[in-house]
């Protein structure tokens, strides 16, 4: 899988995706929709999608997609160098959303959590697939929040699709088993090659899982956490575990909106009408020192 | 270390260069308020600036491979000394009396002040504000300096577009028609308003009569 | 010049976490 794309530019999302073979821009198809990552703490997460044409969706069960959960990383990247080879029926695409992503949506000051994330992705790439001229007929998905209303979220969304979301659909449908094995086996890359940005000392490659309650991931966080600037990108920063390590670790540093009692008040209402003696009435500085926030140098 | 920031001339570089204590960093009185205020005085040219201060909240500075909290950012702006000179004139004419310049700028609290006697053509500057009789010297009551200082204000206020206007304008926003919307009077009170900042408050009361 | 207050003042390495662009 080609991946140089986000190893030039780890901080935000890259789309890969395979040509669309000729027979799905013919013949109805079946899509599904699966991720991987949404777990861990550490690298990023992806969504994926994988469609072949209704008629041989025998094909796709005879590649053995269906049990991925099962596979081993090696098992994986063999069946997805399969589909690529009999690829002139079965196609696929992928986001990965990176760890800073992630991050800055769940920690934005207009939150965007990480089930809108979910959920906007892996309508934008059923989009892709329509606007790339594929067929689709059938969609299916493994669940993120309610099925309900997921499903019929989705299903207002694409009115001409039957759209079916379900919990463990990976195990149910083939196709959301192959979109599986594609979401995993970009993830298992793009962590494997990870380009740091931040030149970090003492460097440990082995954090584990990358799962929060792993405790060789937890004491990773911990050995790179800096008291300034936290963590590298590689990390979730809006996890629990990751703010936990921070405010234990890190300094402290306050924002305009932050809710820590630095804001002056304007004083008690009652001063407005009870007489509390002579206040201290000094010059206030003219409008065009206090627009542009400056005042005389008292202290150096 | 605490680390400053500073926004200087660039001239003043060379200052410290040109002679040992070229830069001094002094407290004088603030003119308008009687309090003290941190000024700069460039030995090597004798020339006197304020410093004023931008401080917002929730601010820090990365300086090279270190962080300093506050975000302070210092002007240095060359300041007249005159505005400085003049608190001490008026205060020491409550005596109504022709005085030397070193019995009039004395102060316990500031006692740096004596360095503005020390300014190159002190005499011709004085001759703006003061009467002189022989070496000692009363305030003149005319207030015409103050007066041709607002002028000077009011034009540089139109040639950078200062919005004066009473009316809540943001400003980013900057129309075409700023000069002419703005009224003469407001250009009037806007700058006598930032020249009170740098005098006593009866010269401002005086001077807003005026 | 930051939109934050980092509450300390220390050294920092702020060549490893930033590049400066003008």
């Amino acid at each position: 899988m080609d991946l140089s794309e986000l190893e030039r530019d780890n901080t935000g999302r890259c789309r890969l995706s395979s040509p669309v073979p000729a027979v799905c821009r013919k013949e109805p198809c079946v899509l599904g929709v699966d991720e991987a990552g949404r777990g861990p703490v550490l690298g990023p997460m992806v969504y994926a999608i994988c469609y072949c044409p209704l008629s041989r969706l025998a094909d796709l069960e005879a590649l053995k997609v269906a049990d991925s959960k099962t596979l081993s990383e090696s098992e994986r990247d063999r069946l997805f160098a399969k589909m690529e080879e009999d690829g002139d029926f079965v196609g696929w695409a992928l986001d990965v959303l990176s760890p800073n992503l992630i991050s800055t949506s769940m920690l934005g000051r207009v939150k965007y959590n990480l089930n809108s994330l979910s959920h906007d992705t892996a309508t934008g790439l059923i989009q892709y697939a329509l606007d790339q001229g594929v067929k689709i007929s059938q969609v299916f998905v493994d669940t993120v929040g309610m099925p309900e209303t997921y499903q019929d979220r989705l299903q207002q969304r694409f009115p001409g699709i039957t759209v079916t979301v379900k919990a463990k659909a990976d195990a149910l449908y083939p196709v959301v088993s192959a979109a599986s094995i594609c979401a995993k086996v970009a993830r298992d890359q793009a962590v494997r090659n990870w380009q740091f940005l931040e030149t970090l000392q003492d460097f440990d490659a082995d954090y584990g899982s990358g799962y929060p309650n792993d405790p060789k991931t937890k004491a990773w966080l911990r050995k790179h956490v800096e008291p300034v600037f936290g963590f590298p990108q590689f990390v979730r920063f809006s996890w629990r575990t990751a703010q936990a390590i921070l405010e234990k670790e890190a300094e402290s540093v306050t924002w305009e909106d932050s809710t820590a009692g630095d804001q002056e008040g304007t004083g008690r209402i009652t001063s407005y009408f009870l007489s509390e003696g002579p206040r201290t009435h000094h010059h206030a500085p003219h409008r065009y020192f206090l627009e542009r926030g400056l005042e005389p140098a008292t202290t150096l | 270390a605490r680390q400053l920031v500073f926004l200087l001339p660039e001239y003043l570089k060379d200052a410290s260069k040109k002679m040992k204590r070229g830069l001094m960093f002094v407290k004088l009185v603030n003119p308008c308020s009687g309090e003290g205020a941190i000024y700069l005085f460039d030995m090597h040219l004798q020339q006197l600036f304020e410093i004023k201060v931008f401080k917002e909240k929730h601010h820090s500075w990365f300086i090279n491979q270190s962080v300093q909290s506050g975000g302070l950012l210092h002007f240095a702006t060359p300041m007249d000394p005159l505005f400085v000179l003049l608190h001490y004139l008026v205060k020491a004419d409550k005596e109504g009396k022709f005085q030397p310049l070193d019995q009039v700028v004395v102060d316990d609290i500031f006692p740096n002040c004596v360095l503005l006697l020390k300014l190159p053509e002190l005499e011709k500057l004085l001759h703006h504000v003061t009467e002189e009789k022989g070496t000692t010297y009363k305030p003149l009551r005319s207030g015409l300096w103050l007066v041709g200082r607002v002028k000077q204000t009011m034009a540089a206020l139109k040639t950078n577009h200062v919005n004066v206007s009473a009316r809540v304008q943001s400003t980013a926003f900057f129309s075409g028609d700023q000069v002419s919307s703005d009224k003469e009077e407001d250009y009037i009170r806007y700058a006598h308003g930032l020249i009170s900042d740098y005098i006593p408050k009866e010269l401002s009361d005086d001077l807003s009569k005026y | 010049l930051l939109p934050c207050e980092v509450l300390v003042s220390q050294s920092a390495p702020v060549g490893r976490f930033f590049t400066p662009a003008i």
